[in-house]
């Protein structure tokens, strides 16, 4: 059986609202990044400080996160991510193997 | 086994609307016919939903993370590491590259040279008519010209009598026959300018979507649990002169229904325009014997949303914006050999012709990505496939991100 492949993609953003640059900041005004995996069934996405001069980002700064499960939503419009699930992930993380 | 010519096709903004990904609304007959004879990838995603971005990104087989590139000002050689593209692993093995149109973003993100001469064998060719792309050249009601998204032209009526991808499409015919009986293998490849905005297309493909058949995106709505911070404004669809009148608020809109239905009908006959460019483009392949002996791929840099979520364009992490079409045509591998005189690729013109049905040959359902493009290529047409990159990889200038999906072509996929 073919094992279930994952895709990234990854888009930036200069703020949390949307402004004039939102759709296409320059490098210095970038300071969220958002990724997402995208599987046969769901995409999550989490948006994350980003820092441009360093290029890190900060997996704890958490602006925002979408989570769409698509067998019951392929347009992805119901939004199911909560950050109470998301911190308790975030909490067993690390002591995961 | 020798190695196989590569005929490259980008389109740009594409989405998956195509009667071989499923929509039922689009008249592709030419792509429709290639996927029918090829493998296709239904789902493949764009590693950034932006021009340059994903194009430096796919060419190098690196993530932007690595390539450093979220926005069109800077050139990985001098931004973030050497990378090898492509079209430059054929052409230091032995292959005569060529780039026709729009493959590497123009300008800053590939040097203002599209990476010549590292990547091609003789410099790029561009389409003169482009740089009236963002000029006033649509007539509008007042009979005046103006700078609009909506810009079906009387080509004649065109600068120079034409547009971009037809120039594109006559450059790469030209470039075909130049290398039909020369034994140096070739690496083509063509990008064209559409469906991106505006959309300035030859009038006639209107025809093809009467605005009364059209209908707006099923969720038109910006869903309420969206975070703000993942919503596209569209601003590039916003200046253009035609949106400008509609006094559109920002950031939400919603733009008119009847405009929507019209932009929805402007890009649908974009693919079409571009369409019948690849047919072609694919025809001409055929006439000179090099459709036994040439690989054909044909992908785009990132889709387009319709309307979707409420909004338009790229720029976000929508699967409208970040899916792309991937078809691999294999001479041997995706189909059989064809009998003598029987053509594989007769050009098909949706504005005569009634509707073909194409069935594709061969499906894959899985997950790939546009960083997988280049070492699945490589391999396919008979080179080495870059080796997998280790986690860190800034100093390496030959290794892939993403994986050489050969095996798919040689088994059925389960699960």
């Amino acid at each position: 059986v073919d094992e279930e492949d994952i895709a990234f993609s990854q888009y930036p953003r200069p703020a949390e609202t949307p402004q004039e640059n939102s759709d296409l900041p320059d490098l210095n005004d970038i300071r969220i990044m958002g990724y997402s995996l995208r599987s046969w069934d769901y995409r999550y996405t989490l948006w994350l400080g980003f820092n441009p001069k360093t290029f890190q980002v900060n997996v704890s700064d958490v602006h925002a996160g979408e989570l769409y499960m698509l067998a019951t939503d392929p347009g992805q419009d119901k939004n199911l991510f909560s950050d109470s699930e998301h911190s308790v992930m975030m909490r067993k993380l690390p002591s995961l193997p | 086994r020798g190695r196989r010519n590569v005929l490259f096709i980008m389109a740009d903004d594409l989405r998956t609307s195509l009667g071989c990904y499923g929509d039922s609304v689009v008249k592709s007959p030419n792509i429709d016919q290639l996927a029918s004879k090829s493998q296709v990838f239904l789902n493949t995603y764009a590693q950034q939903a932006v021009c340059a971005p994903s194009r430096t990104s796919m060419l190098t087989s690196r993530r932007p993370d690595t390539t450093r590139l979220y926005d069109f000002n800077s050139y990985w050689r001098t931004h973030s590491g050497n990378y090898t593209t492509l079209p430059q692993h054929f052409k230091s093995n032995g292959y005569f590259t060529m780039s026709v149109g729009k493959v590497f973003h123009p300008g800053i993100a590939s040097n203002h040279s599209d990476d010549y001469p590292y990547s091609w064998s003789i410099p790029a060719y561009h389409p003169a008519s482009f740089r009236f792309e963002k000029q006033k050249m649509c007539k509008g009601e007042d009979g005046k010209l103006h700078a609009n998204l909506l810009c079906a032209v009387n080509v004649t009526e065109q600068p120079g009598g034409t547009l971009p991808d037809l120039e594109s499409t006559d450059e790469a015919v030209r470039l075909l026959k130049s290398r039909a009986n020369n034994d140096v293998p070739f690496f083509l490849a063509v990008g064209f300018h559409k469906p991106h905005i505006p959309f300035r297309i030859p009038q006639e493909y209107l025809s093809l979507y009467p605005i009364d058949q059209m209908t707006l995106a099923p969720d038109p709505n910006v869903p309420t649990l969206l975070p703000p911070v993942a919503y596209n404004p569209w601003t590039d669809v916003r200046r253009r002169d035609d949106v400008q009148k509609l006094n559109i608020s920002f950031p939400y809109g919603p733009i008119p229904k009847d405009f929507q239905l019209r932009i929805r009908q402007h890009y649908y006959a974009a693919v079409s325009y571009m369409d019948a460019q690849v047919g072609r483009l694919l025809s001409t392949l055929d006439e000179l014997g090099l459709a036994e002996s040439t690989m054909v791929v044909f992908t785009s840099d990132h889709g387009w949303s319709l309307g979707e979520h409420g909004e338009w364009a790229k720029y976000s992490n929508f699967d409208v914006s970040t899916r792309v079409p991937l078809i691999f045509y294999i001479p041997g591998v995706t189909t059989r050999h064809h009998r003598l005189g029987e053509s594989t690729f007769p050009f098909i013109d949706a504005l005569t012709q009634s509707e073909l049905i194409f069935k594709n040959d061969k499906v894959i359902r899985n997950m790939v990505e546009l960083v997988d493009v280049f070492p699945t290529v490589s391999y396919m047409a008979g080179l080495r496939a870059p080796k997998p990159c280790p986690d860190i990889s800034f100093q390496e200038e030959l290794c892939t991100e993403g994986d050489n999906l050969a095996y798919t072509f040689r088994h059925r996929e389960r699960g």
